[in-house]
């Protein structure tokens, strides 16, 4: 593997969006691997419609929550076509579920892998590179207050609840890291983004992953 | 808002300010992470837990390796 991987560099990952007050975090983080997806396998990279996971994908509950898995299940189960964000923008709020006979654009999930790789980052390593950006799910009670830098210390792995996309990692400096790409706008973090250290699963970034394939 | 809301807000700054001081005395080499005011800091912990952390984790199965999980 090399020691750093950034599929950022590749033109595959979407810019940083903003969920806005609206937790829609597990929407954000399985349309982003799908993005990815596409890009991956020569398709246009083209920012796909959050709003329609958030009001089609019943088992979840919009705004109020879900989990990644569920929605990959839905989107699998379904093989639904998700449209471009362009035809069903994003709004920040729970609302119908549109449906499209004729869609422009737009790709359909054709499977997906989840894992737990705690104790096995090396391995999840292998994973972002051979298949691309990676869903995860972690605790990020102190993301709150993060402004930057490389989280190494108080991100405790015991009570998941925030879904974003690992699209990279960084291994050439002296404190190995995950590139994280959140969805709470460019104005926190590294814009947008959260370095993680990796090889202790820190945050429980190894806890509940996906990997996706259209 | 109000008196009320101003209070509860500049309380939720100082608890914050508390929070970045100890958050970033572990912080000790360059490239480690910062703690400090941002667009959430004028919500508390548990404002900002209901507004943003709203994923559900489900229980993934352990990676074995390739063989396995072809």
């Amino acid at each position: 593997l090399p020691a750093k991987f950034d599929w950022r560099d590749r033109a595959v990952v979407a810019p940083v969006q903003n969920q806005q007050a609206c937790g829609s975090c597990w929407a954000f983080s399985v349309v982003g691997a799908m993005q990815a997806a596409k890009a991956i396998a020569g398709m246009p990279l083209e920012e796909l419609s959050v709003q329609q996971v958030i009001d089609c994908c019943f088992q979840n509950g919009g705004c109020n929550g879900g989990s990644p898995t569920k929605a990959l299940f839905w989107l699998q189960r379904t093989r639904i076509n998700l449209v471009p964000q362009s035809e069903y923008p994003y709004k920040a709020k729970n609302g119908m579920c549109h449906f499209f006979s004729h869609p422009k654009g737009g790709v359909a999930l054709r499977n997906f892998t989840t894992f737990d790789f705690s104790g096995q980052e090396e391995a999840m390593k292998a994973e972002l590179v051979e298949r691309g950006p990676l869903s995860a799910v972690v605790d990020a009670v102190s993301w709150q207050d993060y402004l930057g830098g490389i989280i190494q210390h108080h991100c405790s792995s015991r009570w998941p609840n925030h879904a974003v996309l690992v699209v990279g990692y960084d291994a050439t400096g002296e404190i190995p890291f995950w590139i994280v790409q959140n969805s709470w706008g460019t104005d926190w973090g590294n814009e947008g983004y959260v370095y993680v250290k990796l090889g202790s699963n820190l945050c429980g970034i190894a806890d509940s992953v996906a990997a996706v394939l259209v | 808002e109000g008196k009320g809301e101003f209070e509860s807000c500049n309380r939720c700054f100082q608890n914050a300010t508390e929070r970045h001081a100890y958050l970033n005395s572990f912080s000790t080499q360059p490239q480690s992470a910062k703690y400090g005011l941002n667009q959430f800091s004028s919500l508390s912990p548990e404002e900002f837990r209901d507004l943003y952390l709203r994923a559900i984790p489900e229980q993934a199965l352990p990676f074995f390796g390739s063989k396995t999980k072809e």
